[in-house]
């Protein structure tokens, strides 16, 4: 099934 | 020094209804334009983004920037506390450890402070960009509440698809399938009651419906939610706080190996 990745792989840390 | 009232004491009591489950601890960040948060939940899929505006408040102190860390659960215990009707107010003094919760009652015969310890979090602060998306969806917040919750009696994932058509919310589970469609409707009695859907491109993305009944807590804060969608982004699930501001989910899609 599909794979749920973090929400830090869209969103870069400041 | 920080003095925040807030005659809508109920606002902050429901705002934090709404993120306490999702995210343990947080730091509230305090400046002149106003009170902010952004945290992840345990996990790190989801982001929770919170602003509460200054002139939403009717008496507004912040004399330098300030992060207060508070644990959610212990926040939301001393909130209870306070009346539907109180005005709430937040103080803290420079350097201190503890944040102060005052609620007065409508009529001022009865006045109450929570003292609260803060805690030092270390939290990483994310950049979120500018993005065009695809479709924007706003409907009646009770309404995604209910498709969300009935459909995670069916499945662990929601499909949600804009067309042309309308939005679809899509599960399925090991007893069968599920789908249910909204069309653009803005020919109601009250313009909180409307289906609104803006569509540049057609989108379809996978979401974890857990998260999205987290995110449905957040529906007395406002009558309607706004969810943005673009392929191979974060959906964003807004609910504007009247006068003040917003919370607003982002949830990263399930993605095919």
């Amino acid at each position: 099934g599909p794979k749920q990745p973090a929400i830090t792989k869209f969103f870069s840390k400041l | 020094m920080l003095e925040l009232r807030l005659v809508q004491g109920s606002l902050l009591k429901k705002v934090l209804e709404a993120i306490k489950d999702l995210v343990n601890d947080a730091n509230f960040d305090c400046s002149a334009t106003g009170f902010s948060l952004q945290a992840m939940d345990s996990s790190h899929v989801a982001l929770v983004a919170l602003l509460l505006r200054n002139e939403g408040f009717e008496h507004y102190r912040c004399d330098r920037n300030i992060s207060m860390g508070m644990n959610l659960g212990n926040m939301n215990k001393m909130l209870k506390c306070a009346g539907n009707d109180d005005i709430i107010t937040l103080k803290a003094d420079d350097g201190s450890d503890t944040v102060t919760f005052m609620f007065e009652s409508p009529n001022q015969d009865k006045i109450a402070d929570f003292e609260m310890k803060l805690m030092d979090i270390d939290s990483e602060h994310l950049g979120i960009p500018e993005a065009e998306y695809h479709a924007i969806v706003r409907m009646p917040s009770a309404e995604f509440a209910r498709i969300c919750k009935d459909l995670s009696s069916i499945g662990d994932t929601v499909v949600i698809s804009v067309t042309k058509e309308g939005v679809k919310f899509s599960t399925k589970g090991d007893i069968g399938t599920a789908n249910i469609v909204c069309r653009q409707n803005t020919t109601v009695d009250k313009p909180e009651e409307a289906t609104v859907i803006e569509m540049k491109e057609p989108v379809s993305l996978t979401f974890a419906l857990r998260y999205m009944n987290s995110f449905a807590k957040a529906t007395p804060l406002s009558h309607t939610v706004t969810i943005s969608l673009s392929s191979e982004l974060p959906v964003v699930v807004e609910y504007k706080i009247e006068d003040m501001g917003y919370v607003r989910f982002y949830l990263a899609p399930k993605i095919e190996e």
